[in-house]
């Protein structure tokens, strides 16, 4: 219904453009926005069928603009930004909705590979945040993301083609992530 | 209700029974290239009624099954569980949607306040949901070992943020997608937060 | 031209599939082929017109198929490749078709992101084959991957929202790639 | 024939003058997110005759000058220019097709010693490409501070495996598209190879 949507669409906004909101948590700054686009009508001119613009706004048909502005930069669409901003956008949104509708487990399968480190480190703390709250399952090849989990498993082919599942402590894990061959005693 | 385990047996590459426990709140899955980490997010998308074989990176279903490796022949059964921890939560009075799942028909007021209340609608500790495939394409779905349709699991974590293709799953090389895609797509994620 | 292709074709399957080829070097092991389908024809039935798989292969309009099998692993369609796997077979490929056609330069903007230490590994010494005889230009977060350059560039933003090139030495850059304060002087 | 030098000014996010020197095997770009390394790739594509704006992650072709920041105007002109070394390669007697280009008409056996070739057809040790775009959407393409077209780009790379959108240019988040593409589109990076 259109109340609902509408409750739900403020909320999500708040949680992902609001002053504490994921946005500003994952950049360091900046400000980010997420509007209701004006529909766009169907209407018969002597040329024919033409599409306008309108000025109405619909909570149950319109599409979904974000705008984002790093800290420091002049707000952009969102093909502008660069590789590692546009993840840093699209999980700051994806946790925002998480955030308003919380399910009891997260899924984040090699999130951070395009982050550089700075980045990195804010997208742990952000998850280490919800994590009070829901599980979160966290794949990565990142050594600094690796230290923000609890609890590690490792997965190894040791019988080529077949996965086995491994515990491991941090400190058996080489860089980039294959495990050290004493953990697999 | 916790995520609390999850068993696969014969799905993709864990030929052998491999069981996960999520007792902790931030759990890391890491190895090499190709050893099997993102199958374990498949595991968990089929299991919750994933129907696409695409979106699980095969051509038709039956790809999930082990298929034999350079020492192994291939499995004929894929089965994977979900297990949950459903324990009894406090009941208020102001919240009466869920008593029409707990089952107890109210007389009058007073039922409200000693009614017991799970998150999930099943009146157990534990809730395991399991999926199976057998290479002759049979599929089973069960519940706490009781056989049940793919409408049953939907309904059971109904309004819960759990399905095969809610936000709460960010698949590999796909974080992005949500950004690309046209600004009518984007309403269905949030329509599903609503 | 018919024969034209028909020869680029062999040299392109020979550097990406053969014995010294782009797959098993970049794998260490395992096999990988390039095939020509077989083209799919409309014929004229009596349900109307009806897609049909014929054997004919045309050199001029037949589709390209891959088939890649990592070392120890059964053949696999190229979509039940893990995502390393894939980055991988797919840079073997276009290595392979540079290799047939060298043009002075080539740029690689962080193919690196989805590989593990030790397929950077591997990744960087085969550009450092090819860089023999063309330069290469690589953008990377990778540690592993900016020891291997001869030169590096660093690309900073001291001055919010305008880039600015130091030339650094390894040493000076952090290990997520943004430049220590030192270089900056 | 070898890529030695590029230079922007006023592309994107590089406000100054900037310039590369590409004069080891292996040249490395490193930097924090969002600080323009793929701006440079995009600055090569442009350069080299890139005319969809989309492919250069903008809406319309003027959004490659430099838009201002925080501290900054926008600019007015966007240029970016590429050198390359075009030295004298020793002419072997069997490749007549390259004569052509030098314009040195044929008489008799004898001159084919002695005449100088260049991998590019033009007679200069060094050869710049520019392109220039103001923010009047005046648009020009210089070849040796020359004004030509497009076409004339096009044709001095003609058979060198250079240009805007050839397999030796892999932009970030797509060395998979080739592997995702279908049968028929993996024909057309094969066939430029040709
Ligand atoms: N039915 C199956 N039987 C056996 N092996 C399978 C099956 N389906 C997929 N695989 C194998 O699983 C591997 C892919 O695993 P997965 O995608 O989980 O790797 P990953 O650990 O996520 O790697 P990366 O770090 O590269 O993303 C492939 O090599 C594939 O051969
Ligand atoms: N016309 C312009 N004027 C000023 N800045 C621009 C312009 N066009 C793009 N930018 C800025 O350039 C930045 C993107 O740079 P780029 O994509 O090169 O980053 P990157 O170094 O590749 O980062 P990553 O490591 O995340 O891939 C964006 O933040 C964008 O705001
Ligand atoms: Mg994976
Ligand atoms: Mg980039």
């Amino acid at each position: 219904s259109r109340e609902r949507f509408g409750e739900v669409f403020e909320r999500i906004s708040e949680h992902f453009a609001g002053r504490d909101g994921m946005f500003r948590k994952l950049f360091g700054g900046g400000r980010a926005e997420i509007r209701l686009m004006p529909l766009i009508k169907e209407v018969q001119t002597d040329q024919g069928i033409q599409k306008v613009q309108t000025d109405e706004i619909d909570l149950l048909e319109s599409g979904i603009e974000i705008i984002a502005k790093p800290p420091g930069k002049e707000p952009r669409s969102i093909n502008q930004l660069s590789g590692g901003e546009k993840t840093l956008t699209a999980v700051a949104l994806l946790l925002a909705i998480f955030k308003s509708k919380p399910s009891c487990f997260c899924i984040l399968d090699e999130v951070d590979a395009a982050l550089d480190d700075a980045n990195v480190d804010r997208y742990c703390s952000v998850v280490r945040d919800f994590a009070s709250s829901s599980h979160f399952i966290v794949i990565t090849h990142n050594k600094r993301t690796m230290q923000a989990a609890d609890r590690l498993y490792g997965i190894t082919m040791q019988e080529k083609g077949v996965s086995k599942r491994v515990s491991v402590r941090f400190d058996q894990v080489k860089t980039d992530g294959s495990i050290k061959p004493s953990a697999l005693k | 209700m916790r995520l609390s385990k999850l068993t696969l047996s014969g799905f993709k590459s864990f030929a052998d029974r491999t069981q996960f426990t999520f007792d902790q709140s931030v759990t890391g899955i890491v190895g090499p290239n190709g050893c099997g980490k993102s199958n374990i997010v498949d595991a968990i998308k089929w299991v919750l009624g994933e129907r696409s074989s695409k979106s699980l990176r095969g051509k038709e279903m039956i790809d999930v099954i082990f298929a034999g490796s350079a020492g192994r022949k291939p499995l004929g059964l894929a089965s994977v569980t979900l297990t949950f921890d459903n324990p009894i939560i406090a009941q208020d009075a102001s919240d009466s949607h869920h008593d029409k799942t707990s089952g107890h028909a109210l007389e009058n007021g007073v039922t409200w306040a000693t009614t017991k209340r799970r998150t999930l609608p099943i009146d157990a500790e534990e809730v395991d949901v399991e999926r199976k495939l057998f290479r002759d394409g049979t599929s089973h779905y069960l519940i706490n070992n009781k056989r049940v349709r793919l409408r049953d699991i939907r309904e059971l974590f109904l309004d819960t943020g759990v399905g095969a293709d809610a936000y709460s799953i960010i698949e590999q090389g796909k974080v992005d997608a949500m950004l690309l895609s046209n600004p009518q797509e984007r309403r269905t994620i949030f329509e599903e937060a609503a």
